[in-house]
């Protein structure tokens, strides 16, 4: 399952 | 990260130190909106909710402490601050931010990534953080004299959104997996938000006179 924390954004 | 990424996170934080620059050695406030930079100060106290559960760079999480931190003391200093409260238009400063916080709750509600607390909070700050600067462009029409740093203020804000945009489509081709739409369709609208302000601000820059937005 893909991961959802690449919220790298601010 | 990508360069339309690093120059938007640039602007953003161009845009803050403009402020804080306005408040600290002008000691003044005068032409920026309170309901503005509270929701802002909420804003990123909803999405940065994450800083202590995942960590993802140190650049991260310094930018979001910059963040969080002069949020809450442009709020602070606007409200409580002796002197600088006294600039503070309380009377043009109007627009009913309470109206567009629940608005907003029940937009994340219904439309997020994954119904959890935090993802909830994740799109409601999305949301949020798109019609944020509406009291502020309300408070900049009705504003006779505007100041160079409050327009300043919004330009690096406005630019800030845009080079986001930039950004998005530079992902969507170099990270395939990376579609995070509720940001995209809330960024564009956001951003559409300052279109008239640019065109006014970009004219009087070129014609070098005074920033007046007709009322």
């Amino acid at each position: 399952e893909h991961e959802q924390y690449e919220k790298d954004e601010l | 990260m990508n360069l339309f990424r690093l120059a938007g996170d640039m602007t953003h934080l161009l845009s803050v130190v403009v402020l804080l620059l306005k408040i600290h050695t002008i000691k003044s406030c005068a032409g920026i909106s309170l309901k503005t930079q509270e929701l802002y100060a909420i804003v990123f106290a909803a999405r940065y909710l994450d800083l202590f559960v995942h960590f993802m760079s140190l650049y991260n999480t310094i930018m979001k402490l910059v963040f969080l931190a002069s949020s809450f003391s442009i709020v602070w200093y606007m409200r409580q601050h002796k002197i600088v409260r006294r600039t503070y238009d309380k009377e043009h400063d109007t627009f009913r931010h309470q109206f567009i916080l629940l608005p907003c709750l029940v937009l994340a509600l219904l439309i997020n990534e994954k119904f959890t607390f935090r993802e909830v909070m994740w799109a409601f700050s999305i949301y949020l953080e798109a019609v944020a600067i509406l009291p502020q462009l309300v408070l900049l029409q009705r504003t006779r004299n505007i100041d160079n740093l409050a327009g300043h203020y919004v330009f690096f804000l406005g630019a800030y959104r845009a080079l986001y945009i930039l950004n998005w489509i530079y992902r969507y081709f170099t990270e395939p997996h990376f579609v995070h739409w509720i940001s995209w369709i809330a960024g564009i609208v956001q951003t559409l938000l300052y279109a008239d302000f640019f065109y006014y601000y970009i004219t009087s820059w070129k014609n070098n006179v005074k920033l007046e937005l007709p009322a």
